[in-house]
């Protein structure tokens, strides 16, 4: 199981609708500062519920809406991650599943949908069906930037400890 | 419950031991802080770059901690690994023969694993097997192509 | 009190302006939130990188934060230079266009007071005047030598 | 007024006695990780008391004495900062003059000495001379490691005003 392709529209500074295909083995993303290399991460971490908008530096959610001050901000934004699952490492029985999540902006507030191959389901059943493809909701595979010389000194030994009980 | 967490403590530390020496010349070793009753402690980690006596994490140095979390992410995507790894300038902080033996071992790991590493460090996107170059214009994000590096 | 403060405040946000002009090719500006008392409210730092918006501090990208903290720290050298200035790695979130220009500048400033910059970048370290090599052995730190860059 | 010599003596991890020149102008340190590039902007900031423990990386002051847990800790470490005041930027009637600082470990706790020249001096006093000089506690001239992400972004509205309030 691998991440296919990412659909980002509206997300953060992603204004249009890009498709970032993606591959097996070791990609390596580059470019200047600012370009929007970790709004793609952002995207990641949004779309597969994997953590609260602190770590997406936003505020609220709606703030992950495209807003360039110039134009009328859209109403939603939306991340579709496919993935290969030809090795069936996720229970699914399909070569290829989608997983896309969408916020919408109301005048009262915002919605955030869920979707799994177009159908709208719970954050729970995105974390169970990611989980038993070995993807925790903590996300200790993917490291934010800034996070790693953090993330062995900043925790406590109890802390250090609990990530072996869950993968236990 | 407890042989369950001693069989993953015991891989994941036989990892960690392998992988910091890969990276780091050193030993690596996870330390349980109560061995016969593990969820009444926490665990540590002790690491030793080469001719070092061990050090305590704080005391370590930016590249020391960075090379350590990545020994131990590594460890465990060794003992469970999960389907793909994203990792956001993790070697910003890595002198230059560092970020290359770090690239080295994620090339090895992405055999098992999809990896997909932000990086502005040419030793590590030139031991890529393909770069997707990220530019911005007016604001908005586009991709500029993948190459091969 | 009030004028010596407004009077610091206008001299800094000038260089403010004019360093993040050069640093970023943006507009930068110091934005007093009760500008009529300057005590009673605080300071924000408006940045806007070439072709953007004004960001909010939270919102930039690493390298972003880093290049407006670095304007900050060198308008403030403009209005009231200290005789030494120590950077540490300040260097390890830009990519290498703005590796260059940071060290541009530094050399700029290095001409009034003196620059202290550690750096594992090679743009950096090749705008220097010298490099001091550090190694250790042993655990023990010595120093290799001065060389020109 | 610039920094001319820096000397160690088992401070972290220099375990011998080491003399660093210095110049006028753009002076880069380099070195593989875990060299000591860092520890030599601890011993500046220890030996002009710009800061508390916290930021030097250890627990506590005896933490900077060298140790290498093959032989017997010494009993000081000292730290010493030859300016060059050719200038006279400094209110000191002198081409140059020493800063310097002694941590010495006891079996009760630690002494700590400030000098200059030679004689001993208390904290404010090192304060005042460096004061006159535009080098203030807070030393916004010394930018740790991994701290100029965090500077302008962590700060709060009111102490970044306040920082304009010291220069004024
Ligand atoms: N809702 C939004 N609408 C438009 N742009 C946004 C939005 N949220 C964030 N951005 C923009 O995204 C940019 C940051 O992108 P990102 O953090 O991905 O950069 P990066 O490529 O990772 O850069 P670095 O190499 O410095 O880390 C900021 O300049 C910010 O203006
Ligand atoms: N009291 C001490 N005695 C001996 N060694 C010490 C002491 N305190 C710290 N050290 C050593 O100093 C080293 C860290 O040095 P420092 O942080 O200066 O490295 P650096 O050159 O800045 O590396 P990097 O490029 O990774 O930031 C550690 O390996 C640690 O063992
Ligand atoms: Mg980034
Ligand atoms: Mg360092």
């Amino acid at each position: 199981m691998f991440i296919k392709e990412i659909e980002f529209v509206n997300f953060k500074s992603f204004g249009k609708r890009v498709k970032i295909p993606f591959y097996e083995g070791f990609t390596a993303i580059s470019g200047p500062n600012g370009s929007g290399k970790s709004n793609i991460i952002d995207g990641i971490l949004f779309a597969l519920g994997l953590s609260g908008s602190k770590t997406m530096r936003a505020e609220k959610l709606t703030d992950l809406i495209f807003n360039d001050a110039k134009s009328k901000q859209p109403e939603f934004a939306q991340v579709t991650i496919t993935f290969d699952n030809s090795d069936r490492k996720a229970p699914v029985e399909a070569d290829e599943f989608e997983i896309s999540r969408k916020i919408k902006q109301t005048k009262s507030g915002y919605y955030s949908y869920f979707y799994f191959n177009g159908k709208a389901v719970s954050l729970t059943e995105v974390h169970e069906l990611l989980g038993k493809a070995g993807v925790t909701p903590e996300g200790y595979n993917v490291v934010m930037q800034g996070d790693i010389s953090q993330i062995t000194a900043k925790m406590s030994p109890t802390e250090r400890r609990k990530i072996i009980d869950e993968i236990a | 419950k407890r042989d369950t967490f001693m069989e993953a403590y015991n891989g994941i530390n036989e990892n960690f031991t392998q992988v910091f020496f890969e990276l780091a010349d050193g030993h690596g070793e996870l330390i349980l802080e109560n061995p016969n009753d593990p969820f009444a402690g926490g665990m540590t980690l002790h690491a030793q770059p080469k001719g070092k006596n061990i050090l305590r994490l704080e005391a370590m140095s930016g590249g020391e901690k960075s090379l350590t979390a990545l020994a131990f992410i590594i460890a465990i995507q060794g003992y469970r690994p999960a389907p793909f790894y994203v990792f956001d300038e993790v070697d910003q902080n890595l002198d230059g023969w560092n970020v290359e033996r770090v690239a080295e071992r994620v090339e090895k790991s992405a055999k098992v694993a999809q990896f997909i590493v932000i990086s502005l460090r040419k030793p590590m996107l030139e031991q890529s097997d393909r770069i997707i170059g990220v530019t911005q214009l007016e604001g908005n994000t586009s991709i500029t192509g993948v190459k091969s590096p």
